[in-house]
């Protein structure tokens, strides 16, 4: 068993071997990023790009979770990752979806964001990218007053009465 | 409008794994759903009657705010069931996704299926103060399961990123717009409809007066919070345990009779008739006379008929109207008897030709948040002319209906959830 001491299991100790891998460098940044959705998997065959190390060392196998297929990504070389458009590209995303300062590098709070407790479906999966960048940004939704066909406007208090009325709701006033 | 309400309506009979148009994701092709904590699937964190309890709960918050209805389903076989949900692991239940360990990734669902928790997370109840709240993340997944992609905005539930959980969290006005956009908004005819009054005394001693608005569907209510357009959360509620001694299966009607001399509420239902004593919270044992309730509406309305569709009290006549089939009964409150009856189109034409509720109404409300008299039937209200708008336009005929409007675009997200689910 998990070992715990208090009544509740408030305590109960993870094994360590049972610890998740925390994203540390730009390597496990890629893998974060392929993995959802903000970098697109490309077919083994059509990865060779220039200056890329092929050999298996650099290549990362990553699992296309929604589609329950395999697909292998050529990862790039480290190295060069900051310098890659697409990665950078992906960072950006990223840091913009999630209210991040957008610098396009790799910095500490990337690396926090990117570490958080999360769910495990991609945020963008490849035949629904148009529809959310189109509909989905944060901004968009605040800027909206409502992006969908139900019209719906709050209500305004109608002030001619002629009895004392309060709602009792938390931010009533007497009126 | 009418072409928007058809195409929601459409929604729900279209097959499975069609898609929305907007999102490009599919939805149930049916309202509703079953679901089960797979017996293999268990936490080890937590009670088993607890984890089922938190999924209870985390669907009925999406049944509150859409036509969803989820039942829990411990007897079919489990390709049967539609959701099924367990937590394991690194490899788990032939998962094609593996969990990552304690931190980081604590959950996933496919889209019209399966719902996965990691168990090396520690997953605790709502309002636990520590770990990861099972409720929150529940709501969340079971989000992706009716289709609901992430969605980065702050306050939403569909967020990819855990957020502590705040006291009481909900789906908020845009999260339910979402699965409202795939699902469509929620319908129904209502019992009846009214604000009740309740006077109370301040901490100075001054009596203030406050509403609150009900709506009534057979043998559920909801609290209906005007300035937050939208349902009271938890809502609905059975009748029989918020309004003690009304039938469990509903009232026909509503009447609160408000004069200087008089100040009593009614419920109505058949050929029966309670008074409601607001003070001890139940229904009047007895009147004045020692007459029991429920009373016949024959004996204290001496010539209105029964059933009733609906009925309202008018301060400005100190008549109650009662509205039965095509037919308006006005009730002198001083004379005890019936005064007039009238077709309801001539005591309330229609501004527009042909647009008129004309018979069986569900409800006459009298809302003191807009101060206007609304007529309810099915899906539609129409606003009853008042004295404001005749000051404007003199020409508008007395008591006129303006044309009609959809009564889920006024009142918003008042729906059932199923009869498992009520407390």
């Amino acid at each position: 068993e998990k070992l715990f001491h208090s009544r509740d299991h408030s305590d109960v100790e993870m094994f360590s071997s049972h610890l998740a891998e925390l994203v540390t460098d730009m390597d496990s940044a890629q893998h974060f990023l392929f993995k959802y959705g903000f970098m697109k998997p490309v077919n083994r065959e059509h990865t060779q790009s220039p200056g890329v190390d092929t050999s298996t060392d650099s290549d990362i196998f990553l699992e296309d979770t929604v589609q329950d297929q395999t697909f292998f990504t050529h990862s790039e070389d480290t190295e060069h990752l900051p310098e890659s458009p697409d990665f950078i590209g992906a960072l950006l995303e990223f840091q913009q979806v999630s209210g991040l300062p957008v610098t396009g590098v790799f910095d500490d709070a990337t690396k926090v964001a990117m570490n958080k407790p999360r769910c495990g479906v991609p945020d963008k999966e490849e035949d629904q990218i148009e529809t959310i960048e189109t509909s989905t940004t944060a901004e968009d939704l605040n800027e909206s007053s409502e992006p969908f066909n139900i019209t719906a406007t709050p209500q305004s208090n109608n002030t001619d009465i002629d009895v004392a009325q309060n709602d009792t709701s938390d931010k009533a006033e007497t009126e | 409008k009418q072409h928007h309400l058809q195409t929601l309506l459409r929604k729900s009979s279209r097959i499975k794994r069609s898609t929305n148009a907007l999102w490009g994701h599919a939805a149930f092709s049916k309202n509703i759903l079953t679901w089960r904590l797979i017996g293999e699937g268990y936490s080890s964190q937590l009670s088993v009657e607890e984890q089922r309890h938190i999924f209870r709960l985390a669907f009925r918050m999406w049944s509150e705010i859409s036509p969803l209805q989820f039942i829990e389903d411990l007897h079919s076989p489990p390709d049967e069931i539609d959701i099924r949900l367990g937590f394991g692991t690194g490899r788990h239940f032939g998962c094609a996704q593996s969990f990552d360990g304690a931190g980081r990734e604590f959950a996933h669902a496919w889209f019209l299926g399966d719902i996965h928790f990691d168990d090396d997370e520690h997953f605790t109840a709502p309002n636990a103060g520590n770990g990861i709240s099972l409720l929150k993340v529940a709501v969340h997944e079971i989000g992706h399961v009716l289709g609901l992609p992430h969605i980065y905005r702050s306050g939403s539930i569909m967020q990819p990123s855990y957020r502590p959980q705040d006291d009481g969290f909900e789906l908020d006005w845009l999260d339910r717009k979402a699965i409202q956009n795939l699902y469509g908004g929620c319908g129904g005819r209502f019992s009846t409809v009214f604000d009740w009054i309740r006077k109370e005394r301040t901490a100075y001693g001054e009596v203030v007066v406050r509403f609150n608005t009900y709506f009534m569907r057979n043998g559920l209510y909801w609290l209906y919070e005007n300035r937050s357009n939208r349902t009271r959360y938890g809502d609905p509620v059975s009748v029989q345990v918020g309004w003690h001694g009304l039938p469990s299966s509903g009232v026909d009607a509503y009447v609160h009779v408000w004069s200087r001399e008089t100040d009593a509420a009614y419920f109505f239902k058949g050929a029966q008739y309670w008074r409601y004593d607001s003070q001890n919270d139940q229904v009047f044992s007895e009147d004045a006379d020692g007459q029991r309730y429920p009373r016949l509406i024959s004996e204290g309305f001496p010539g209105v008929p029964s059933p009733v569709d609906t009925a309202y009290y008018d301060r400005r006549d100190a008549h109650i109207y009662f509205f039965r089939g095509s037919l308006v009964y006005r009730f002198s409150i001083q004379a005890n008897k019936l005064a007039a009856t009238q077709k309801m189109t001539e005591l309330f034409p229609a501004l527009t030709p042909g647009d008129h509720p004309t018979s069986n109404l569900d409800a006459a409300y009298f809302s003191y948040s807009h101060n206007t008299l609304f007529l309810i039937k099915g899906a539609s209200y129409w606003r009853v002319v008042g004295k404001r708008a005749r000051k404007m336009k003199r020409s508008l005929p007395y008591n006129s209906l303006l044309p009609a409007r959809e009564v889920q675009q006024q009142w918003f997200d008042i729906c059932d959830v199923h009869t498992s689910a009520l407390r």
